[in-house]
C-alpha cells in the first residue's frame, strides 16, 4: 500500500459555521 | 430544457473536512481526527486565536426548505440572542458543546460522512463563532 504523501490538513474553525458577524450596540 | 451536468444527480456535497478521518489543525498546532474533536478543543482554540471568540448558538427552530434535503435553522447566537437563520443541507454537522457533532438527519450524516451524529433538536447549543472586536 502506498499512503499517500500530502494528506489535507483542514483549520478547525472550518467546522463552525461563522453565524454572526459582530457583536454591536 | 434544463442544462444538465453529469454530476447533477448526486447531491451536493458537503465541505471534505466533515468527511470522518479528515486532519484538523487546531490553533496551537496539535492534529486530530474531525471524529475525535471534543468541546474543549473547539474552547482552546478560540482562546488561543487572535481574531476568533466561541459563542453558543441556541436551536431556536428548524424547519423543511424548499431546496431538497435542505433545512432551515434559526438560532439565538450569543448573549445578545441575534437572530440567525441559515440553510443547510440536513446532513450538515453541527457541534453542539458538550455532546459533540450532531445534525438534521444523523443517519445521512452518517451514511455520507460517515460522521456519527446526534440528532440536532430545538435548545441545543451549538459552537459558533464571531469575530472579536477589531476596531
Amino acid at each position: 500500500n502506498v499512503e499517500p504523501r500530502s494528506v489535507p490538513v483542514f483549520p478547525w474553525h472550518s467546522l463552525v459555521p461563522f453565524l454572526a458577524p459582530s457583536q454591536s450596540d | 430544457p434544463p442544462p444538465a451536468s453529469p454530476l447533477s444527480a448526486t447531491c451536493p456535497s458537503l465541505p471534505p473536512y466533515f468527511m470522518k478521518g479528515s486532519i484538523i489543525q487546531l490553533a496551537d498546532g496539535k492534529l486530530k481526527r474531525v471524529e475525535d474533536l471534543k468541546t474543549e478543543d473547539f474552547i482552546q482554540s478560540a482562546e488561543i486565536s487572535s481574531e476568533l471568540k466561541i459563542d453558543s448558538s441556541t436551536v431556536e427552530r428548524i424547519e423543511g426548505s424548499q431546496t431538497p434535503n435542505s433545512a432551515i435553522i434559526q438560532f439565538a447566537v450569543g448573549e445578545h440572542k441575534a437572530q440567525v437563520s441559515v440553510e443547510v443541507l440536513v446532513e450538515y454537522p453541527f457541534f453542539v458543546f458538550g455532546q459533540g457533532w450532531s445534525s438534521c438527519s444523523p443517519d445521512r450524516t452518517t451514511q455520507l460522512l460517515e460522521l456519527s451524529c446526534a440528532k440536532l433538536s430545538v435548545g441545543d447549543v451549538c459552537i459558533s463563532l464571531t469575530l472579536k472586536n477589531s476596531k
